[in-house]
């Protein structure tokens, strides 16, 4: 209905708009109605500015950018509706060092909240997490799971574990 | 969660996703890591075999190696261990939710919800409004798709929204 | 190259891509390390403002920052060493070839090869069955679309082979 | 014409057949015509299989075994026609650590035949790099570039240049 529309449009975009600049360290954005006469089937616009940017065509950002957009956009959503769970596969990739620390503190701060399930290639991220399972093929073409204790390990041992 | 002949877990693998922290799966490429995220999509009621990666549903079910023989059939177990936060009604009085489905090469398909038979639709059902939902969820970034939430369509967008909505 | 005015380069920037060896691109998000590749393949003639992330031609032209205002043109300066390596023919006795494509915001454009005024044809027919054609070269792998090589259509596949045929 | 495309796609399939197993370190892959009777217009499929696992539906690979896929394909052109260049633009965002080191390794040796530029965030991939440039932004949203002089320094400071 057009009220609940409008209703979680506008909270999402207030936590969309707080998010963001935690995310890139300054900038801003907002999302947009393409028609707010027209609530019912109206489509949703992003404008985002990374800091010390102009707001100009979103095609243009980055592909680290883009991603980090989005990211701070699926947590805005779950900031106003937290669903179960969250996965996200490889959204770290595109990002640099800066990022994905920023990222990191984000999602760690919202552990209370989510169950956050990532899979990663990037050390960093590892970092962050409580648990982590390593998933293997001992044997071509068939998978394993193996629990990695994470109090029992160094840093330098866990990296390995990726080799 | 468990996973039975789902894609390349042949061998049944049972993972235990914990409620308070951060799950991180790791592993070299093609060891199985999205295809366990592929296996949760499943057995929340995912319809499409594209978004899965196949060109036919069948094509989730193990098809064998150089070593092993293609599976039967194949089966996901979800289990939800606190149900008020997933379902308003009918489960509340549950300590857990226990999702089943199961698909046989023949093209022949099971579900139940608490090892009870039950229809694909009531498992979508179950998780409509709790943004899990396919294809509009949010809950579920897959491989690549994360800088397509930037550069998609507006009405792409708006579902979304109106999922959380 | 040089960049002058193009994207995020308002000042103007010389790179030498070595010839011996493998030279790398580094910094963080948003740098710039993609719209060197958009400059290189506007400069080869890419026709498609969508190719290049834009919405409409124009916007390859530095469009201003809160300190800066938006730059009137832009150009890139293309220039190889090597042109037996490039075209078969007209250009052989050249040491070097230099291509410059030049667009203004009145969306006005100027091509020269080696200081002589051109059309875009021409600079397209330069690099024609070098495998640095725009659509169909297999020269330039973009950023994300390393994948897509293997999920795409099997006709689109057909001109990576085309091309280099 | 014809011929030309025929001639074209024996020679890179021969290349093909040969690169992916050295990328994947084993495995098999062949491109295939899917209308043999229509060579002027058919288009071109590819079976790929890493090691030790069946070859069905392309699309079910992995994100990196599909990236590592396409490379295998890209070296196989490269092989056949060499271009005067090869732009690479984070191709390597997908690879884990053993895949990274094949992709450096075979990069490495085509040097002599094909001019590389690649863009990367990884430091694997920065390791096997005659010449870096950094690109920066010190003055928010103006790029700028800064030759970076790799005899000069040692590993920990080339990446510290990251940050
Ligand atoms: N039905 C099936 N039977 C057997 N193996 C399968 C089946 N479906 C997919 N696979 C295999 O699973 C592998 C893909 O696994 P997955 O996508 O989970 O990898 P990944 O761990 O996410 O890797 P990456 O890090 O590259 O993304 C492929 O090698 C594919 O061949
Ligand atoms: N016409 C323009 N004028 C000014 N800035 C522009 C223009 N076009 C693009 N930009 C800016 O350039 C930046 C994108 O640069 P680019 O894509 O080269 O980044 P990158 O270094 O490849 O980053 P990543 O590592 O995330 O891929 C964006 O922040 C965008 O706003
Ligand atoms: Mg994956
Ligand atoms: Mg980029």
């Amino acid at each position: 209905s057009c009220e609940l529309f409008s209703k979680a449009f506008k909270a999402i975009n207030e936590q969309f708009e707080e998010v963001f600049p935690l995310l890139f360290n300054g900038g801003a954005a907002k999302l947009t109605l393409i028609d707010e006469q027209n609530i019912l089937e109206t489509g949703v616009d992003i404008m985002a500015c990374p800091p010390g940017k102009t707001t100009k065509n979103i095609n243009l950002l980055s592909g680290g950018e883009k991603a980090l957009t989005a990211i701070a956009l699926i947590v805005a959503i779950f900031l106003y509706k937290p669903s179960p769970f969250c996965v996200l596969d490889e959204v770290d990739a595109p990002l640099d060092v800066n990022n994905i620390r920023r990222f990191c503190k984000m999602i760690k701060s919202l552990t209370s909240r989510v169950q956050f399930i990532l899979i990663t290639h990037n050390p960093k991220t590892m970092e962050v997490a409580d648990y982590i399972y390593g998933v293997t093929m001992e044997e071509s073409g068939v998978s394993k799971v193996v629990s990695v204790d994470l109090k029992a390990m160094t840093l330098p041992k866990k990296i390995s574990i990726l080799r | 969660m468990e996973l039975n002949g789902f894609k390349s877990f042949i061998d049944k693998v049972s993972i235990n996703f914990s409620e308070h922290g951060i799950t991180t799966l790791i592993g070299p490429n093609g060891c199985g890591k999205s295809n366990i995220v592929d296996a949760l999509r499943w057995a929340l009621g995912e319809q499409s075999s594209q978004h899965l990666r196949g060109k036919s549903m069948v094509d989730v079910i193990f098809s064998g190696t150089e070593q092993r023989s293609a599976a039967g059939f194949c089966e996901v177990n979800l289990t939800f261990s606190n149900p008020k936060n997933i379902s308003k009604f009918k489960y509340d009085d549950f300590p857990e939710i226990l999702v089943t489905r199961r698909l046989y090469r023949d093209s022949t398909s099971e579900y139940q919800i608490n090892k009870t038979s039950c229809r694909l639709l009531d498992i979508k059902d179950l998780f409509a409004d709790t943004g899990l939902g396919g294809k509009r969820g949010y809950s579920i970034i897959e491989q690549g798709s994360v800088g397509m939430i930037t550069t998609s369509k507006p009405s792409e967008r708006r579902f979304l929204i109106e999922e959380a909505a």
